[in-house]
């Protein structure tokens, strides 16, 4: 099974 | 007071229909740099950042930093009002409520305005780290919208993987799996129609094909797209918008639970 990663998990809110 | 001529007005027409599928509304934001964009998709999947530098426009006038949020579905049926051949101009007044869109026919016979309303969304910019790419393909943006149109129709996701053979776009579904390989090829009559592959270190990433087919709705703004990736980051697909700027996506892979 696959899952989708959010993008957020990668880019930092500032 | 915000004013924007750009003269290939058809260049505003392309990116709004490259990002109103992706984005429902979205904040412009006008400085001296240019005219952005960063919005995340509805599920926080994909983020697109535009960029149409300040030099690319005939006339730029931007007093003050300003930030314009906007539904993009309307935005582009107003820029669908525009011809293929107009000059658009984009004007607003600092802390007013709307935005005006000027169409000019080539030869000033006709002249129309489209005002629009803008509204408040709250948006966050997010930071972008600069990365180092393990893997950054170039192609025809016509043939990767081809292989993306062509594995959506027999899978879901595709794994696209950079090995030293080239690069392979994978898929699988109900009815089978496909397979494409790409290779280099510079020996072109065309620089625009090469593919050129620089691997640093081989890569093989997942990705859902509902997103990477919405973002080749920018195929008509260029003829080349960048492909950049690395293991455990989101892929960068980038599309040049003329000599002023450009289109990226990002794309959050797929992880195995």
């Amino acid at each position: 099974m696959q899952r989708q990663r959010s993008i957020l998990s990668f880019f930092q809110k500032p | 007071m915000l004013e924007l001529r750009l003269v290939q007005g058809s260049l505003l027409k392309k990116v709004l229909e490259s990002i109103k599928d992706l984005v429902n509304d979205a904040n412009f934001d006008c400085s001296s740099t240019g005219f952005s964009l960063q919005a995340m998709d509805s599920s926080h999947v994909a983020l697109v950042s535009l960029l149409l530098r300040s030099e690319g426009f005939e006339h730029y006038r931007c007093d003050r930093n300003l930030s314009m949020g906007m539904n993009l579905g309307n935005m582009s049926k107003m820029l669908k009002c525009a011809g293929n051949d107009d000059i658009i101009t984009i004007k607003a007044d600092d802390g007013g409520d709307t935005v005006t869109f000027m169409f000019e026919s080539p030869t000033q016979d006709k002249i129309a305005d489209f005002e629009m309303k803008l509204m408040d969304i709250d948006s966050e910019h997010l930071g972008i780290p600069d990365a180092e790419y393990h893997s950054i393909v170039r192609m025809p943006s016509s043939e990767f919208q081809r292989i993306c149109k062509d594995l959506s129709t027999i899978g879901d996701t595709v794994v696209i993987s950079v090995t030293k053979e080239g690069v392979k776009f994978s898929t699988a579904g109900d009815i089978g799996t496909a397979n494409i390989v790409l290779r280099q090829n510079t020996t072109v009559d065309k620089p625009e129609d090469a593919i050129v592959i620089e691997m640093n270190e081989p890569v093989s990433l997942s990705f859902a094909l509902r997103y990477m087919n919405s973002f080749t709705k920018a195929t008509p703004l260029s003829d080349t797209v960048t492909i950049s990736l690395s293991s455990e980051l989101p892929v960068v697909v980038e599309y040049k918008v003329a000599e002023m700027g450009y289109i990226r996506y990002y794309l959050a892979p797929k992880i195995e639970e």
